[in-house]
């Protein structure tokens, strides 16, 4: 289980305070698909690395799997990132000097997967968001969205517990983004948690928990079918 | 005018050959305003950076005020590029180090404007986005969202004659994004030719003629209202 209690994230620029994350308290259980919608600069993509452990509330706590987060060191917070969860950033942040393929391979190489292995599972998910034909291109040689697909097949490699996913169709038609996000629900089905940051509502609608966002403060937290 | 006869643009990936653009010919008048849309992958960027001056077709021709750009000289055609065309790009091309404001500033800078009308002419369009407030930050100090509203900014500062937009709304959620659309429609009813490329069609559809590009061909050049 996930649990966030009375998080507050506060960045400093100058002598300005941003108040990004104002007292976020969230529980998610194994399992789960949520939504997470709201305006821009709303505290999205700061709430998800804080749950992806990319970043440390300001204060508050973070338990995962029954650990407060905020106790581990840094090294025990990277390996714990490694193997539990899996992130599609908001900008990809795909290796330049990779090919599609070997960026996508990359956290295979890193657990020590046999080649063989790695590389039928590396196309196996790049077949999935219909790369197959781009897998020697490198970031620079593919389109936004192509890049995007990558950032996608990356997340999923490793089948992680927690997959988090940065508005992962902001650069998709409609088509492709559909596929994408029927890819991230299969593997929901299969027993990964799942949070998806959105702003296309046809996305971030599926899901049947939604919450939304607004200045930092979660707004609304529903679950249930929309008519 | 801007005349594209006959484009083709391929990229050469170890011994595979990519068509981006196939055939591609395109007359669009000053002070149009036309959408490009399309799947994943189809051609819209290196259509848009074609007719930026951004990259140069494999081969056909691309006349600029009567000017077959292929025949210009790179620094010619770098100075037609500042003194014409204003980019947003689809990954935003921000300069790190520099704040908002000063990534704003940056094309009056180098053409020279006073400091006193920089500044003024700097706060407009920074408040016109709703960024006011973010000045000082620099590009990983704001959001997704915050980051392409800066790049938006700056495109229109110089007040181009044609004004290229890859994918504006892209990271912003519905209600920035028609914000958005509604500045650079602004901009075209005050003269500026404005290309959008767009997976929105709820973008996409509002301008009168609509492009739709399929493995980098013009399936479709329609002009007219959608009912
Ligand atoms: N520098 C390059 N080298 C090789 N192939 C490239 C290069 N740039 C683009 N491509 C290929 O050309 C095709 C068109 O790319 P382009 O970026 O124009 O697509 P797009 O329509 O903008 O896609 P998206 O909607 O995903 O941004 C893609 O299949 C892409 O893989
Ligand atoms: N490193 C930072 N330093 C200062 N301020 C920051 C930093 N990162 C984010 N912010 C601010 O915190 C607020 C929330 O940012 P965040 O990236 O979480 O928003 P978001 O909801 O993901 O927005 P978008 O939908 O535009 O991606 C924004 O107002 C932003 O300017
Ligand atoms: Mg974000
Ligand atoms: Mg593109």
């Amino acid at each position: 289980i996930i649990l966030l209690q009375h998080i507050h994230r506060i960045f400093t620029v100058g002598d300005q305070e941003v108040h990004a994350l104002d007292d976020v308290s969230l529980e998610i259980a194994y399992g789960e698909y949520l939504s997470i919608m709201g305006p821009s600069g709303s505290g999205k993509s700061t709430l998800l690395n804080i749950l992806g452990l990319l970043d440390t509330p300001t204060s508050g706590r973070y338990i995962l799997d029954g650990r407060d987060i905020t106790t581990l060191s840094p090294d025990e917070q990277a390996s714990t990132r490694r193997e539990k969860v899996g992130f599609v950033f908001q900008f990809f942040q795909l290796i330049p000097r990779l090919t599609a393929e070997q960026n996508v391979e990359l956290p295979l190489v890193l657990a020590g997967t046999p080649p063989g292995e790695r590389k039928k599972r590396t196309w196996k998910v790049l077949k999935a968001v219909g790369l197959e034909n781009r897998m020697g291109h490198r970031p620079d040689q593919l389109s936004g969205g192509q890049r995007q697909r990558v950032a996608i097949a990356r997340s999923t490699i490793m089948q992680p517990g927690v997959l988090l996913a940065d508005e992962p169709t902001g650069n998709l038609d409609r088509h492709s983004g559909i596929e994408v996000i029927e890819l991230l629900e299969e593997l929901n089905r299969q027993g990964i948690t799942l949070i998806v940051v959105t702003h296309d509502p046809e996305i971030g609608n599926r899901a049947l928990r939604r919450i939304r966002l607004v200045d930092g403060r979660i707004s609304c937290d529903h679950t249930g079918r929309i008519d």
